[in-house]
């Protein structure tokens, strides 16, 4: 099962 | 105070199309380095990182660092007004709260102007990881386009596999499956029509083809589309624009549960 990840858990916020 | 002449003013128009419906509204940032745009889709599976570089403009001015909230829808409405060879010029005074674009056409016999309210907007600097892809894939970005739309008519994700053979676009529908393989071809007549696949180690990622047939409007932008690929991070999507930057989509994969 694949689900949809959010882009903001890839990148730092700076 | 900006201002920024762009004589190429269809570009800018194209810039719109391939994000106003990804994103609603961003904020544009005016620096030495050039006028960009770093935004993430209303879903939160996107960013769009734009950069039209000092030197593609034909007067670039901007005495301080300027970061000016638009819909870009608005945008793109006004824009629209804008004929495809019209030279276009944003202006904005300082501590306006509105950004002017004027148009005018090629034979200087025809001069627009039309006024854009902007918009306070929050938005946090995102930060790139620095990455070592897996795979990277050129190809023609129509081709990239058809790919995309002709697989969505079948399924509603769409697995990128790149391995010794090529690159894989599947899908998997309701009415059965799709397979498309471009193997790398470099023997072609103009380099833009090339595939070029440099892969480190074989990647396989699923992603939703609505986000991929949304970023596919960039198309009008460049002749080629470079994808990058890594396991368990975002695929980039660079469309370069030519002597002036590039338009760059981050797109989530999906991932197990």
């Amino acid at each position: 099962l694949k689900s949809q990840a959010r882009i903001a858990r890839f990148f730092q916020a700076s | 105070m900006l201002e920024l002449r762009l004589v190429q003013g269809g570009l800018l128009k194209k810039v719109l199309e391939s994000i106003k419906d990804l994103v609603n509204d961003a904020n544009f940032d005016c620096s030495a380095t050039g006028f960009s745009l770093q935004a993430m889709d209303s879903s939160q599976v996107a960013v769009v990182a734009l950069l039209l570089r000092p030197e593609g403009f034909e007067r670039y001015w901007c005495d301080r660092n300027i970061s000016m909230g638009m819909n870009l829808n608005n945008m793109a409405k006004m824009l629209k007004c804008a004929g495809n060879d019209d030279i276009i010029t944003l202006k904005a005074e300082d501590g306006s709260d509105t950004v002017t674009f004027m148009f005018e056409s090629p034979t200087q016999d025809k001069i627009a102007d039309f006024e854009m309210k902007l918009m306070d907007i929050n938005s946090e600097r995102l930060g790139f990881p620095e990455a070592d892809y897996h795979a990277i894939v050129r190809m023609p970005s129509s081709e990239f386009a058809r790919i995309c739309k002709d697989l969505s008519s079948i399924g509603n994700t769409v697995v990128i596999s790149v391995t010794k053979e090529g690159v894989r676009f599947s899908t998997r529908g309701d009415i059965g499956t799709a397979n498309v393989v471009c193997r790398q071809n470099t023997a072609v007549d103009k380099p833009e029509e090339a595939t070029i696949i440099e892969m480190n180690e074989p990647v396989s990622l699923t992603f939703g083809l609505r986000y991929m047939n949304s970023l596919t409007k960039a198309t009008p932008l460049s002749n080629t589309v470079t994808l990058s690929l890594s396991s368990g991070l975002p695929a980039v999507v660079e469309y370069r624009i030519a002597e002036m930057g590039y338009i760059r989509f981050y797109l989530a994969p999906k991932i197990e549960e």
